[in-house]
């Protein structure tokens, strides 16, 4: 009772549980299966299965773009996105010119509840949990931000070291197993030519770098690829967004997710921060979670398509 | 559950870089245990910050005798959650 038969009548106009999520997961995998897989990329620490979709129409270890929603637990208009932005993409290979193009060359991976236990958290004790579940020994604090975790100027400006803070970066770099399995399978694929990490709630289109003033090599071509998809996002709803670099844009911060991936070599390597109507922050009302994944959606379009005629 | 009662989330815009720097170290400010929503980024940006009921009026001296210029984003953290996981529940049904 209650259930969606499918992920046609699936709500996407709503927040949903992570078992609902994990659910969604294997129908869309069913009804979808010579373009849909289910991969378990590695455990949460509290034992949930960290699973990444992978839209592919073939081949063998294609160019790829990876999209993850989630990973700070309480941003809850991400993971709602996320869910939308797969079926998205199901429904619009073989209609639409750009997507279809893009995977008849490219895969998509796409990780919709990257922390799940943070987000587990948020559903049935505290709604404002942000960071992993991981006890920290010698503290009452639990978590970690896994957002100031990876090996890029870990432990710099921009990051705590006491662990009850909300950026607390974690012993050591890659410590939180949600981090650490990302990391393992981008280095074991090797092939990642996107890789964009989607926060909330501030507006923003960033990218490398976030732990250091340096500007990054392909500083010019991330300025205006940034503008363009901005652009596309705007015409949609008229949601402003600023973009840039991420020290300069918002503040430093060290240990994040892009810049490490960045650091790999995966040129394409950008951070969002989703739509804030400026009344509710984190509590975004559903009714706008269609519209904010529409928007999102359409610059990510430009993204990815950029990423495809342009290989490196 | 933490229900959130009482909770409000204050805007917070700095107008020169006395404030600035003091917002952007709220988070250090561990008597009024705040919830840095949206940071300190720059001047005239908004700071979002989540404040506990049981802290809310020294805050709120703190941000007056410091001359910042203040909202409330959210008046009750508790209706919202309230009226969220209703609607949740509503569509599950």
């Amino acid at each position: 009772l209650g259930q969606p038969r499918n992920t046609d009548s699936f709500d996407y106009a709503n927040y949903h549980t992570l078992s609902e999520i994990y659910s969604f997961q294997d129908m869309l995998v069913a009804e979808n299966p010579d373009f849909v897989s289910k991969i378990v990329i590695g455990q949460s620490y509290e034992g949930r299965p960290l699973n990444v979709l992978k839209f592919s129409t073939g081949g063998s270890n294609r160019p790829a773009i990876w999209i993850d929603t989630g990973i700070h637990a309480r941003e809850w208009i991400t993971q709602a996105s996320g869910l939308w932005f797969a079926k998205k993409i199901v429904t619009d290979y073989g209609k639409d010119p750009a997507i279809t193009a893009i995977l008849n060359n490219m895969d998509i991976f796409l990780e919709i509840a990257t922390n799940p236990d943070g987000y587990y958290f948020t559903h049935v004790s505290n709604r404002m949990w942000r960071k992993t579940r991981k006890p920290n020994p010698g503290y009452s604090c639990p978590g970690v931000d896994p957002n100031r975790n990876w090996d890029a100027g870990f432990g710099l400006g921009g990051s705590s070291g006491y662990p009850c803070s909300e950026t607390y970066r974690g012993p050591s770099p890659h410590s939180e197993s949600e981090v650490r399995s990302i990391v393992e399978f981008v280095q074991s694929h090797g092939n990642i030519k996107a890789f964009i990490s989607i926060h909330a709630y501030s507006q923003m289109l960033l990218y490398p770098y976030g732990y250091t003033t340096a500007s990054a090599k392909d500083e010019a071509e991330l300025y205006a690829l940034a503008q363009k998809a901005v652009n596309s996002l705007t015409s949609m709803y008229g949601t402003r967004y600023t973009y840039g670099n991420i020290i300069d844009t918002i503040y430093q911060a060290s240990g994040g997710t892009v810049d490490w991936t960045y650091n790999q070599g995966i040129k394409y390597s950008y951070t969002y921060e989703l739509r804030d109507t400026g009344y509710y922050g984190f509590l975004l009302p559903p009714n706008q979670i269609i519209p904010t994944a529409q928007e999102t959606w359409s610059s990510l379009m430009v993204l990815m398509d950029h990423a495809y005629k342009n290989p490196y | 559950r933490e229900t959130f009662e009482g909770h409000q989330v204050l805007r917070i815009v700095p107008k020169n870089g006395v404030q600035l720097s003091l917002l952007r170290n709220l988070e250090e400010m561990m008597e009024f245990e705040l919830d840095v929503w949206k940071g300190a980024t720059r001047l005239s940006s908004p700071v979002d910050v989540r404040v506990p009921p049981h802290t809310m009026q020294a805050f709120k001296s703190f941000l007056e005798t410091n001359e910042f210029e203040y909202s409330i984003m959210i008046e009750d953290i508790k209706a919202i959650l309230d009226a969220e996981r209703k609607q949740m529940e509503f569509a599950a049904r």
